[in-house]
């Protein structure tokens, strides 16, 4: 049996609408503490990995180890049926073939129930090794997302570059180029707004921009963005949960 | 001109 209560049904709707827009079919695995969930896109550039820890939960409850998958299309029907405030409760039994997604609004003693159709998805379930990375950035992610947005209208390349004291991403595309240049600094009042970067390895890196515009749909689950480079292994971009995370792999674009 | 790599250049099971 599965019951997992969050507080507010918007923390799962932003979790949900952080990578809807980039896998479709996807098997949640509830255990006794939280729920993972690991897909990859269909062009297998992008994988995600999401991870909600029992105490991201108000409730949290799961006696056998239990699959729910999911059509995210379809979830996302449901969940845009409860309002933000509401309490969202996930509730499955040993072996379902649905999901009851019960909407509470505590003040009105209004209660909204749905069932949402389970599927079989047959997808590996990949263990994802530490991998080693040359540089780490910590960032505003409404800063990250900003510079995504709009060097993506240039091209369908962005390119990241790291040395010593600078990041530079940089587009060059068709109809000209640009370039947004960052250099790390405390904000010592709102610490959130601080960039950090650790650089082992200076890194120069292109990624396909439609694939970073995936990524920064996560920018409303937190306000920071970990993004870790690596010209050996796919460049991990995270986004933290106040427990778990959402976690998107990257495959760079390589010179022939 | 830059290609696109795939996953499955990092990761043997995709």
């Amino acid at each position: 049996m599965l019951e997992a209560k969050f507080e507010q049904a918007s923390l799962f709707k932003r979790i949900i609408d952080g990578f809807k827009d980039c896998v479709q079919l996807v098997n949640f695995q509830c255990k006794e503490d939280g729920i993972i969930a690991q897909a990859v896109d269909d062009s297998r550039v992008l994988l995600v990995s999401l991870e909600i820890g029992k105490d991201a939960f108000q409730e949290f409850r799961c006696d056998h180890p239990i699959t729910l998958g999911m059509d995210l299309n379809s979830l996302s029907k449901i969940l845009r049926c409860g309002n933000n405030t509401d309490s969202l409760t996930l509730i499955a039994d040993d072996t379902p073939d649905s999901l009851l997604l019960l909407f509470e609004d505590t003040k009105r003693e209004r209660i909204s129930e749905y069932s949402l159709k389970l599927m079989d998805i047959d997808a590996d379930f990949l263990k994802i090794e530490e991998l080693q990375y040359d540089t780490t950035i910590m960032m505003p992610s409404a800063d990250f997302s900003k510079t995504v947005r709009d060097l993506s209208q240039l091209s369908d390349s962005l390119n990241i570059l790291v040395t010593k004291e600078t990041i530079k991403f940089v587009t060059d595309g068709d109809i000209g180029s640009g370039s947004v240049i960052m250099k790390p600094f405390i904000d010592m009042e709102n610490p959130d707004e601080s960039i950090k970067l650790e650089m082992e390895q200076p890194v120069d890196l292109t990624f396909g921009s439609k694939y970073l515009l995936d990524i920064v749909k996560g920018s409303a689950l937190s306000n920071k963005i970990g993004i870790r480079l690596s010209s050996e292994a796919p460049a991990l971009f995270q986004f933290d949960l106040t427990s778990g995370f959402l976690q998107f792999f990257l495959a760079p674009k390589f010179s022939d | 001109r830059k290609q696109q790599a795939t996953l499955g250049r990092f990761f043997s099971s995709i």
